[in-house]
């Protein structure tokens, strides 16, 4: 049967200068999943190196250009599951992570857990040798300025949610 | 949030979920992305899906396998999220949106925000949109 891989960037208000950028990550992100099942790897492989592109693009909100949280902190989630089992792994709250997809990954085929959270999922990848970035390397300029104009404002923030701003 | 579904040449489905969450969140706050069945499901019975959007309603319809539990009934993959993402507007007015792949190959593009930006590969054809309807 034909392999068949989607891929999304997430689902707002996407502003007109951002949405070429936005297309662009997807339609990359979407071939390099295609790739992997093109020389016979699974679709777990497939989603994984599919999420990590987009993660490494800071046109994304997630892994590099991750929104900043009220402390001005980035917290990555991230979660992957195997169809062919039911096997799956999270993380949540995690931070200096660049990929958090591999690290639910590993939570899957390490642990007997699902999830792990902030400073366990943290010492977990320190124990498995993840290495870990500086919170700097995962913000962007763009981010930090949006953060710093929105941050007196999150009651207008949260009224806001279902039209225009989400994960 | 960014996603990612497949199915392989075998028929086994996978999906993959990652965010950063919101901007101002509270610090510790989780959303849907992480939480199996929200934020993605997959299984190779029904299918897999990756969720986005407002994590909050997203959590309180568990949208992923509410997708599925329709693709079990017989609905399309499109049929399947468009009914879900509805039924997460009236309930919990929530919007957001969802990319779904079942184990024979169908797949859909599904959103209730303004915007999502989406790309598929299907035997080496590349499909992609931003706007609803493309």
């Amino acid at each position: 049967m034909a392999a068949v891989i989607v891929v999304h960037g997430g689902a707002w208000a996407i502003p007109e200068e951002l949405s070429k950028a936005s297309v662009d990550g997807v339609k990359a992100a979407a071939r390099e999943g295609f790739s992997v099942l093109k020389r016979g790897g699974n679709a777990l492989d497939a989603v994984e190196s599919a999420v990590r592109a987009m993660e490494d693009n800071n046109m994304f909100n997630a892994g590099h250009g991750a929104a900043l949280n009220s402390e001005g902190e980035v917290e990555l989630d991230a979660i992957i599951m195997d169809g062919r089992t039911l096997a799956s792994g999270a993380v949540s709250s995690v931070k200096n992570i660049a990929n958090p997809v591999s690290l639910a990954r590993a939570v899957m085929e390490k642990t007997d857990h699902v999830m792990l959270t902030s400073r366990g999922a943290n010492m977990f990848a320190e124990s498995i040798g993840v290495v870990t970035v500086p919170t700097d390397a995962l913000v962007t300029e763009y981010e930090r300025n949006e953060w710093e104009k929105h941050k007196n404002y999150i009651t207008g923030v949260m009224e806001d949610f279902n039209t225009k701003a989400h994960d | 949030t960014v996603g990612a579904v497949a199915v392989d040449c075998t028929g086994n489905v996978a999906c993959a979920t990652s965010t950063g969450g919101i901007r101002n969140k509270m610090v510790g706050r989780v959303g849907d992305s992480p939480v199996i069945g929200a934020g993605g499901y997959a299984d190779n019975f029904s299918g897999a899906v990756s969720c986005t959007g407002h994590g909050e309603s997203i959590l309180k319809v568990t949208l992923a396998r509410h997708i599925l539990s329709y693709m079990e009934q017989g609905k399309t993959a499109a049929e399947a999220s468009e009914l879900a993402l509805q039924h997460m507007g009236v309930r919990v007015r929530g919007a957001g949106g969802a990319i779904v792949v079942s184990p024979s190959g169908q797949w859909a593009a599904t959103f209730t925000t303004e915007r999502m930006a989406w790309a598929a590969v299907e035997d080496s054809v590349l499909w992609y949109g931003l706007d609803p309807n493309e």
